[in-house]
């Protein structure tokens, strides 16, 4: 599956 | 880290870097929109109330508090140091907030992943941001004279949303990262309000021209 997108961007 | 978003990041940062110098060593916000730089503070604060609760990284963490600080450092300069307030062109910068922050707060709490506090006023800050540049665009478009520091401010503003795009492409494909629509179509949203602009400042730095916009 693919990666929980984590809100690690700025 | 990918390459794109790293380079994301340092346009973004190069670009503060480039403003605080303007407004720091030349004393001068001419051509700078107060508006813009006012509503970036609101971006970075709506963006950022889970700096204390959720921690990523150590270069995250310190990133933030880099955007907020300096943004609000840069509306306090333009607003009440005493030498550079009066370089600012009040007159021409008259785009009013509240036409695009009222849209995206309605269209956050109607658009968004969660209805929660923290994650519609993090969808809001990602609409906000998309168009927080107009007001900026608009002074450039009235200026008879852009200086080359305001220009070139403006170009790393845009390309560290282009970067951003890149590295949304990167994650998805290469490191098989989720959809993420939101970020996906503001961010695209927030490149494509740059399009005329970077159309012309590539114009004039080609044929070594003053950069102009045509009213």
């Amino acid at each position: 599956g693919r990666a929980v997108s984590r809100k690690d961007e700025l | 880290m990918n390459a794109f978003r790293l380079a994301g990041d340092m346009t973004h940062l190069l670009s503060i870097i480039l403003l605080l110098h303007k407004i720091r060593a030349m004393k001068s916000c001419a051509g700078i929109s107060l508006r813009t730089q006012e509503l970036y503070v609101i971006v970075f604060v709506t963006r950022y109330v889970d700096l204390s609760m959720k921690y990523y990284s150590f270069y995250n963490s310190i990133m933030k508090i880099v955007f907020l600080g300096t943004s609000i450092s840069i509306v306090w300069y333009m607003r009440y140091h005493k030498v550079v307030k009066q370089t600012y062109n009040k007159d021409v910068d008259t785009f009013r907030h509240i036409f695009l922050i009222l849209p995206c707060f309605v269209l956050a709490l109607l658009i968004n992943r969660a209805f929660t506090v923290i994650e519609v006023l993090w969808t809001f800050s990602l609409y906000l941001e998309a168009v927080a540049i107009l007001p900026q665009l608009v002074l450039l478009q009235r200026s008879r004279n852009i200086d080359n520091l305001t220009g070139n401010y403006v170009f790393l503003l845009g390309a560290y949303r282009a970067f951003y795009l890149l590295n949304w492409i990167y994650r998805f494909f290469i490191e098989n990262h989720q959809v993420r629509w939101i970020p996906w179509l503001s961010g695209l949203l927030q490149t494509a309000i740059y399009a005329d602009f970077f159309y012309y400042y590539i114009k004039s730095w080609k044929n070594r021209e003053k950069l102009k916009l045509p009213a």
